[in-house]
């Protein structure tokens, strides 16, 4: 079972003077560093449980903490998998996905199974590391969210490019 | 020698092929062209002079001069343009390098900058600014947010309650930006968006600059009790700055609804698929 209530309270104990703005002395900031990452594995949880109720599916879902820095376990590995997004805002909104992946030719589709156009970006930086990014443009509701899907072509269905059956609707 | 520029249908920005530092920002929309120099630099941290003891820290940021130094007068650059995304990687040091990228439809341009482990070997604390110059005439004028909220007018070496003896001309000027900083002539405003609090300032009239990031090497004598020094190689951190050129008249419209959006930015959840089917039972 699921809980932020361990979340909420890391974050109130951060909102003192001393998390924001670094004036605390390194055991206590590595405290803090702490009680956030002790209350953010019970909110993972509870937050896997909502999007599965919302989407009508029991997903193992992966939260990828590290994608500012480029790293995602499951889309660097996986050659098939499913990308919600969700927006918070009151709009839709169009937002560009970045993911990391492993070289390749990727097929993504929208919730409605349509192809949507993506970018495989080797850039400067991530090219010594035989890593790059997968980029598409997810459209999402407002106060929703869009689920894509993402597949790795092998070099005969890059060729082919065969639309599959559409994947799992959202809303 | 070739131009080097990303453009998309709203924004083109340009760089110098000699520096290759950013050096033009052009809103096609509106046909407002900005030279805006925008670059790294780091202020050496003060640790106490003949006028005060006062040593920069983790409460006090205090330079020791006015003038920051430049991480480097250029930067090595590098073109990846794809049909989604036109990105001009700047590597300016070991520990400073910066994206600048343009997606299709965007009107903003995104700084994705990188910095740190800053050095500190040579025993010099370290506070790394981001700076965007440009002609503007600002008079002395910069406006900052509280909380994404007001903003407020910020005056140099100038506050509206009190007759302010300005005694440090850099830090006496630095206020909190929340979310976003901007300058403007009357007509064109610049106005840069922040991923996280930051202090932020306008030191000379045309130029605005952000800290990106600090390593020091000397308490303040504020109550902490130890240099704001991590222990270990140092910290890397890694944010965004938004840049929007725009008319002073429909500014506010562009900086509110992006601001917005990065605040309460779209969260991205990953799984395989093929999942049991789930209900509440």
């Amino acid at each position: 079972s699921g809980n932020s209530a361990p979340l909420n309270e890391a974050m109130a104990v951060l909102q003192h003077h001393d998390a924001v703005s670094g004036t605390s002395r390194q055991h206590v900031a590595d405290d803090y560093a702490r009680q956030l990452a002790e209350g953010w594995g019970p909110c993972e949880v509870l937050l896997s449980n909502a999007l599965a109720w919302l989407s009508g599916s029991k997903d193992v879902f992966t939260f990828c903490l590290n994608l500012n820095i480029s790293i995602c376990p499951l889309s660097q590995k996986a050659a098939s998998f499913q990308v919600t997004v969700y927006n918070p805002l009151a709009r839709k909104v169009d937002w560009m996905v970045r993911l990391p992946v492993t070289k390749g030719v990727f097929l993504v589709r929208d919730p409605n199974g349509r192809t949507v156009q993506s970018s495989v970006v080797v850039s400067p930086s991530t090219e010594q590391k035989d890593l790059s990014e997968l980029l598409f443009s997810a459209s999402v509701p407002a106060l929703g969210f869009s689920v894509y899907s993402v597949d790795l072509l092998t070099s005969r269905d890059a060729q082919a490019r065969t639309p599959k059956p559409r994947p799992k609707n959202s809303s | 020698s070739h131009i080097l520029a990303i453009e998309n249908e709203y924004i083109r920005a340009t760089f110098s092929p000699k520096t290759g530092l950013l050096v033009e920002i052009e809103n096609l929309e509106k046909n407002l062209v900005l030279p805006v120099q925008q670059a790294f630099f780091w202020y050496n941290a003060s640790v106490g002079d003949r006028i005060s003891s006062q040593a920069s820290g983790a409460y006090i940021f205090r330079p020791s001069q006015q003038q920051p130094l430049p991480v480097r007068r250029w930067a090595q650059t590098q073109l990846v343009k794809t049909a989604l995304v036109q990105e001009v990687h700047q590597n300016f040091s070991a520990w400073c390098s910066q994206v600048v990228r343009l997606y299709p439809g965007q009107r903003h341009l995104e700084l994705e900058w990188t910095v740190g482990p800053i050095p500190v070997g040579d025993s010099w604390g370290k506070e790394v600014i981001s700076r965007f110059d440009t002609s503007l005439e600002t008079d002395g004028v910069f406006y900052t947010d509280s909380n994404g909220r007001e903003i407020l007018e910020r005056r140099r070496d100038y506050r509206p309650t009190w007759n302010l003896n300005q005694t440090e001309p850099v830090a006496g000027n630095y206020y909190p930006v929340n979310t976003r900083i901007y300058i403007t002539d009357g007509k064109v405003q610049l106005t840069v968006l922040t991923d996280r609090s930051q202090g932020g300032s306008s030191v000379r009239d045309g130029s605005l600059e952000l800290m990106v990031h600090r390593r020091l090497v000397k308490d303040d004598r504020r109550g902490v009790g130890e240099p704001l020094l991590e222990s270990g190689s140092g910290a890397w951190v890694r944010g965004r700055h938004l840049v929007l050129l725009d008319t002073v008249q429909t500014a506010a419209a562009g900086h509110r609804l992006l601001a917005e959006k990065e605040v309460l930015a779209p969260q991205v959840v990953l799984s395989q698929g093929g999942g049991a089917p789930y209900n509440l039972r």
